[in-house]
């Protein structure tokens, strides 16, 4: 479902380049759980924004469900998004003018679900993200840092997509509730959705089926 | 050094109310390193911003080196937070317009350095932070997560203050560079400097003095 191929990522500053990724292969089946994991600053979220289809590689190729993105317009790089990734960003990067519902349903919009519809099933996103009802009035900066990272989870599900991409989902949460979102990923993963799961925590190794370690843009090991 | 008194602070919300915190106390004598533990939303960020004069309790008092803080303007807040006080930030908080070693600068601007001193200390600052020199000309939007921590841990270090507040300073680091961040501060401690650590990982044990954990906006235990 995901195909990486030589995968290049070079970013430009001033006179200097960052080699952020420096050829990067691997695949993804359907229903797979892949963990990455790797020192800071290895190319980890790169990489996932590469096959979350948020950016696009330098060199090499990325294919999801077959389309090589890196042939795509900007149009057609947002309609893959939305019809198959749901993406738990690093820094959850949740819209701070718009209540937690609100962040939530965003993504149903474009679905064209209606707002009765909409609010009930945010409500149940939230509910499963491990988020107490009591905060889905609250804005961002009226919530703990793991209460954004909730939200920014439930949003990431709105649409249960059949990719689902998360950078870091536990960084801000103590051991039980990220105990809790793990079981949510891992059970999502049983009902047949892919995940793919950047993570500094080591537990992650008793949910994922393959563990891909990157170090300076490159793989240094594939366990399966 | 530190002194909070029955300290309550509860946000409204419309017609309700939020009691982040509900009444707490506990002291931090000179040199101690208190670690600061609890599930997400228990109330950890809202105590070390009384404490770092970020914000009032709503009711009880926060002594600073004897000053009640709560009969303080924000000048005399400022001041003090200027005089005595590291902060590191759960979301960072970094200035996204300048680069890694500006915002390292920020702080020592306001001590009236002159701009090579500066600089020099604030390279010196990110070695610490164990961020590699390469990264001083990046902007945040062009660093890692994990790399943004570590500006903010080097910003916090800039006036070499008296007490340092981190908010979850290891988030987002794999272990080894966590590791190091840990005995970095661990070894500010040694040479006096009193540091309260708000942390979801149990690790902080091998380094504090002193531990607290609150649930629902109360200490709940406290282990010397
Ligand atoms: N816009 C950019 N311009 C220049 N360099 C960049 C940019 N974005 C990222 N980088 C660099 O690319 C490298 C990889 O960054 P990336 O965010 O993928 O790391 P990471 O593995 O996710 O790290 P962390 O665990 O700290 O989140 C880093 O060294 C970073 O400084
Ligand atoms: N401005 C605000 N308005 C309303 N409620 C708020 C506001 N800021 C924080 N809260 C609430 O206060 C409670 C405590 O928040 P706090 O940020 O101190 O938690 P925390 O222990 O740091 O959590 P985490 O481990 O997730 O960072 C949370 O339930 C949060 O929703
Ligand atoms: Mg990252
Ligand atoms: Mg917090």
């Amino acid at each position: 479902i995901v195909e990486v191929n030589n995968a290049v990522r070079t970013y430009r500053m001033g006179s200097s380049k960052v080699h952020a990724l420096k050829g990067v292969s691997f695949e993804v089946r359907e229903g797979d759980f892949l963990a990455i994991m790797g020192s800071s600053g290895s190319g980890k979220s790169t990489m996932l924004n590469l096959i979350g289809c948020l950016d696009k590689p330098t060199k090499g190729t990325i294919h999801i469900n077959g389309v090589n993105i890196a042939k795509l317009n900007d149009d057609g790089l947002t309609d893959i998004r939305r019809d198959n990734i749901g993406f738990i960003f690093q820094q959850f990067n949740l819209i701070p003018t718009l209540t937690a519902l609100e962040n939530v349903e965003i993504p149903m919009i474009f679905k064209r679900l209606g707002p009765q519809k909409r609010r009930k099933k945010a409500l149940k996103m939230l509910e499963l993200a491990q988020l107490g009802r009591e905060y889905a009035t609250h804005k961002p900066g009226e919530l703990s840092g793991g209460q954004q990272q909730r939200v920014a989870i439930a949003r990431a599900l709105a649409n249960d997509p059949p990719i689902i991409l998360a950078d870091e989902p536990t960084g801000n949460l103590d051991s039980k509730t990220g105990k809790g979102v793990m079981e949510l990923l891992s059970d999502l993963n049983r009902k047949g959705k892919t995940l793919i799961v950047v993570t500094h925590d080591p537990k992650i190794i008793e949910y994922s089926n393959t563990t891909i370690y990157l170090q300076d843009g490159e793989v240094v090991d594939e366990i399966d």
